[in-house]
């Protein structure tokens, strides 16, 4: 899990069976304390592999919806919930944005910057390579020196080499990295145990960055986890992005099953692919 | 599949702000203390366990 506070900004993302939007009413107060406002909101999410284990809100995303719909401010009144399906019962992509008058995405050939959000999940991992993130028994390691060794290890530092990582390994295991390159952040979480594996990659960029930075950042990932299933969510105020995710993933033999897109008043385009394993 | 396996697929929640005083607009929420985070954490059901910042933003590792 991971939190990101920027001056007008703020992500967090957890997995587990965290209550994640009981975040909200906090935060808006707090905020509000610092004569800050909001003036909009998005939550994303995958399936949930043991929905029966998740505590309210996160029972379903009706519930969560409900839930928002109450915590959100009136002036966050361009509200829109929606389930984007694949073909795989076990991924769908869940997408709730509201927001003011001011934040209305209307793409503009001249906006000085499109930015762009990449979230991936990857379900299946290369046993061999998901190990990687098991301590040691009686290693003499903490979780921030067992974490870098798990960075050196598993090729994580290769994904951008500029960056600055901030990594963290659990305990028997599991692994969690920040990384920050400027004013952009990438982050990673590992759940490595056989028949629930999972690794989560994302990372913002903008639509005028290097194309082919976007292809080896993806090819890397694949890289590195070696995933059977993959779920790229791609959030864009323009269609610049998300079509050089398949050329980037296809060539390391993940096909793609599924892909699906949608309008959001305030994040703009939400694309979501499923890749799984092409078969030979 | 067993029920009890620990759930990987995350939750993700962004939040924009605006404000009218370029002071408070400069640093923003980055000014919150570290006890109100770990307060909205503890809502949450988590907490820090590493953190790193430049002169954009503040990234903290979380942990249930």
């Amino acid at each position: 899990s991971s939190l990101f506070v920027y001056p007008t900004k703020i992500i967090i993302k957890t997995c587990g069976t965290t209550q994640l939007l009981k975040s909200v009413r906090p935060l808006i107060n707090y905020a509000h304390d610092l004569g800050l406002t909001i003036c909009s909101c998005r939550y994303t999410r995958g399936n949930f592999i043991f929905p029966k284990s998740q505590p309210f809100p996160h029972t379903s995303f009706k519930e969560e919806v409900i839930y928002l719909e109450d915590k959100l401010p009136i002036t966050l009144c361009y509200r829109k919930a929606t389930v984007m399906p694949s073909k795989m019962t076990s991924h769908a992509w869940h997408v709730f944005t509201a927001c003011d008058q001011t934040q209305v995405v209307t793409p503009l050939p001249n906006m000085p910057d499109i930015a762009f959000t990449m979230e991936i999940c990857m379900t299946d991992l290369d046993r061999v390579l998901a190990r990687k993130f098991f301590r040691r028994p009686n290693d003499g390691k903490n979780g921030d020196t067992a974490g870098k060794e798990m960075t050196d290890l598993t090729g994580i530092g290769d994904i951008n080499p500029g960056a600055i990582i901030c990594d963290f390994a659990f305990d028997p295991c599991g692994y969690s990295m920040n990384g920050i390159d400027g004013d952009r952040y990438s982050t990673i979480h590992v759940t490595p145990e056989d028949g629930y594996s999972y690794a989560s990659y994302e990372c913002v960029g903008s639509v005028y960055d290097d194309q082919d930075d976007v292809v080896q950042m993806l090819k890397k990932v694949v890289q590195v986890f070696r995933p059977a299933t993959m779920s790229v969510s791609t959030t864009c105020a323009s269609h610049e992005v998300w079509t050089r995710v398949a050329h980037a993933i296809e060539p390391l033999g993940l096909k793609c099953r599924s892909c699906i897109m949608d309008e959001f008043p305030s994040a703009g385009t939400v694309v979501f692919q499923t890749f799984t394993v092409a078969r030979r | 599949m067993a029920e009890s396996g620990f759930e990987g697929f995350e939750k993700r929640l962004e939040l924009h702000f605006f404000g009218d005083d370029p002071v408070i607009h400069d640093m923003g929420l980055r000014l919150l203390d570290f006890d109100s985070l770990q307060e909205v954490l503890d809502a949450v059901q988590c907490t820090v366990v590493s953190a790193v910042g430049n002169q954009y933003f503040d990234a903290y590792v979380l942990s249930e």
